[in-house]
């Protein structure tokens, strides 16, 4: 009987542990949100908590890439007809579709979840707004917005993360190569092209039920496409909050060009569940694919001899869209 | 899934939203 009490302590003593530093580590969390709130309620504004580098390179260390593509892979197998209905209810209901904006409406029509998470929408469901220049490209939620200041972009507000890292190196075009060798400027002035002008920026997050393809968000031309294989962490507002430079870690697509008003970019950051990138007019392009080596990218131009303009894209045109894994 | 806009625009460009509010394809961000 001793021998048998010492061999159930033995077991247990690896889960009291963790069940101790668990639970201690929780209660410290939520009395540090809880002086947050208190604070807060007295107006103080309280910075945002960041991950430390050590749960940065805790949660970088998870296969999301491998998970994603493993979820993708489920998401391609054909239901059959009976279970169509029962899986995408579940789906509509848990995240909130609203499928009287779909182009088709009837659930058994979509073969695979894939399938039903790329649906398109009624032609009239999104009316192109006419009086502004720059309209959102897709469904989502606005997570920050404003003026780009001394090369830093808010991911949301008070967490940053260098232009720089996330662009990549300025040798996008040859004209901007030749000013980049004579201007010392920061790298920000380098992408404003015209005197008086500003950098201004504003990060859409899409849900999981939120349309998820997206368009082109004014009348541009795009001149480059720049793809950085990468992580595949989650990018729901709350993980933007808690780890900074978010976008910069995950795999991501930088479509970048020209505007009326000089210099713009539009970039598609991918997700866990969502890790793969479709740009329609770039068949070279392959996100999410398991080569990959730590801080790469790959340059792809879409000015040659024979299109000295690169893609002119209208406002509100088709651009690309998202695909689960 | 996220999408950020990265653009050049003359100093009185203004965005007509909020951080937080939902918004859709083809509404307006911003103008001049």
């Amino acid at each position: 009987l001793h021998a048998a009490s010492v061999g159930v302590v033995a077991r247990l003593r690896p889960l009291h542990v963790l069940l101790a530093t668990g639970s201690g580590y929780l209660g410290y969390s939520q009395y540090g949100r809880y002086k947050d709130r208190e604070l807060e309620r007295q107006g103080i504004e309280v910075p945002p908590r960041v991950a430390h580098e050590v749960q940065v390179a805790l949660y970088k260390s998870i296969p999301t890439r491998l998970l994603s593509r493993a979820w993708g892979r489920l998401n391609q197998v054909e239901l059959p007809t009976w279970l169509r209905k029962p899986v995408y209810s579940l789906y509509i209901w848990t995240f909130g579709v609203n499928m009287k904006e779909a182009a088709v409406e009837e659930l058994h029509h979509y073969r695979n979840l894939s399938e039903f998470f790329r649906r398109k929408l009624k032609p009239q469901a999104r009316p192109v707004c006419d009086s502004h220049c720059v309209i959102s490209p897709s469904d989502g939620k606005i997570l920050h917005f404003g003026r780009v200041k001394n090369c830093e972009v808010e991911q949301v507000k008070g967490v940053t993360y260098s232009l720089e890292t996330f662009l990549g190196p300025h040798t996008w075009t040859d004209l901007n190569i030749k000013k980049s060798e004579d201007d010392t400027g920061s790298f920000q002035d380098l992408l404003v092209t015209k005197e008086g002008n500003e950098l201004f920026h504003c990060v859409i997050y899409l849900a999981p039920g939120d349309y998820h393809c997206f368009h082109s968000p004014a009348d541009w031309r795009v001149a480059h496409r720049r793809h950085f294989p990468g992580s595949l962490m989650s990018v729901n507002p709350g993980v933007a909050r808690w780890i900074k430079e978010l976008f910069c870690h995950n795999e991501r697509v930088v479509l970048s060009g020209e505007w009326t008003h000089g210099f713009f970019s539009l970039t598609a950051v991918g997700a866990t569940n969502v890790g793969s990138i479709r740009i329609y007019f770039d068949r070279e392009l392959h996100t999410n694919s398991p080569r990959y080596s730590k801080g790469s990218f790959n340059d792809f131009s879409y000015i040659s001899n024979n299109n000295k303009d690169g893609v002119t894209m209208q406002k509100g045109e088709h651009l690309g869209e998202f695909n689960l894994g | 899934s996220t999408i950020v806009l990265l653009f050049e625009a003359p100093k009185d460009f203004t965005f007509n939203i909020s951080a937080g509010q939902k918004i859709r394809f083809g509404e307006a961000l911003g103008t001049m």
